[in-house]
């Protein structure tokens, strides 16, 4: 209601002229008068009133703003995130660490959160469709990129005497183990190990007796060493850590699931107390003894001997097979 | 008219506490931003 055009002049006129002080106030004067009164009493709830519904114009606009803001920061949000995801796509080698890919996906599913549950009170609530089919694909996205990096699979068969069941397999690299457990698939347990060289290097090995044979044992190594291998380093030693038993052929690691590597050499330990027992037998046989051992070493070091070798050796089991 | 008024009051609250959140959404989601930035940089 609108009260100024009902607005009357209340000041009194107290320019008094004699003659009419003795007059009577006309009715409409004394009506206006008490009208006004009235009207002193309603002004401040009217006053209150006024300032409260514009109180809440403003807030209703400032509120417009900041959704409007909102969406655009979340448009933009999702537009990196989008940018940030192809690129990862395209350089899958400079890809950061998985932590922090996973921090990434907890804000994006944060920022999703905060779009689909805090438009319920009266907001437009449009944001919470497209943002739950971007929260899919970005879910798919980090799989893909994960499945990509753990391609780099290797699987190693060694001998081992099933009395053994230490479940160490020594194949040339330190390791460290943190952890074993119990599959429901096999009833050997698969212990699981990393490279000594960590957190550096970022190769982790799984160590379990094979179900169908128990002398057989199964290392899948995943990822790929970033240093060199300690018996190339050691080209002096008299073959104290070459008494680890070395693959014949070294698993290449791949962008296929798994390669098959066999080593049919029997421990060293056993190998070398036989070789040292010739050797104190037959001293004449020492010189070529030597020789013989220095050529096994090199050739083992060498690594196209033994891609070679394995497959020479697993064309053999084919045809056997 | 004191209804009147209570219901302005009441609305006000309420956008006001609107307002509130809407604010405090708006910096995570900044705060988020930031984040993913600096990642991508």
């Amino acid at each position: 209601m609108d009260y100024s055009s009902s607005w009357i002049n209340t000041s009194l006129d107290l320019n008094i002229n004699s003659h009419r002080v003795h007059q009577q106030l006309p009715k409409n004067v004394v009506e206006n008068n008490f009208f006004s009164l009235e009207m002193k009493k309603s002004s401040p709830k009217e006053e209150s009133s006024g300032a409260l519904v514009e109180e809440l114009k403003r807030v209703s606009a400032e509120n417009k703003k900041l959704t409007g803001m909102l969406t655009e920061m979340c448009e933009n949000y999702n537009t990196l995130r989008n940018n940030l995801m192809e690129y990862m796509r395209k350089n899958p080698d400079k890809e950061s660490s998985p932590s922090k890919k996973r921090k990434s996906d907890e804000i994006s599913s944060s920022n999703n959160n905060l779009m689909g549950g805090g438009e319920g009170g009266g907001v437009n609530g449009n944001n919470s469709e497209s943002s739950s089919s971007d929260e899919d694909q970005s879910c798919k996205k980090p799989m893909e990129l994960e499945t990509c990096i753990k391609a780099k699979v290797s699987r190693v068969y060694y001998k081992q005497e099933s009395s053994d069941s230490s479940l160490i397999v020594k194949d040339g690299y330190q390791w460290r183990k943190y952890g074993q457990k119990v599959t429901r698939d096999n009833p050997s347990p698969r212990a699981y190990f990393k490279c000594s060289f960590a957190p550096s290097c970022t190769v982790k090995k799984k160590v379990q007796r094979s179900v169908e044979d128990p002398s057989v044992v199964v290392a899948t190594y995943e990822g790929e060493h970033n240093h060199p291998h300690p018996s190339q380093m050691e080209s002096t030693s008299s073959g104290t850590n070459n008494r680890c038993r070395n693959p014949i052929s070294s698993a290449v690691p791949s962008s296929a699931p798994s390669t098959v590597t066999i080593d049919w050499t029997k421990s060293k330990c056993s190998n070398e107390s036989s070789s040292k027992k010739m050797m104190i037998n037959n001293p004449k046989m020492e010189v070529p003894q030597i020789l013989v051992e220095q050529m096994a070493t090199s050739l083992t070091k060498d690594l196209n001997f033994r891609a070679a070798l394995a497959a020479a050796i697993s064309g053999k089991m084919l045809h056997q097979s | 008219k004191d209804e009147s008024i209570d219901e302005l009051e009441e609305e006000l609250k309420r956008v006001t506490a609107e307002n509130k959140k809407l604010v405090e959404m708006l910096s995570v989601v900044c705060e988020n931003y930031n984040t993913l930035r600096s990642h991508l940089m």
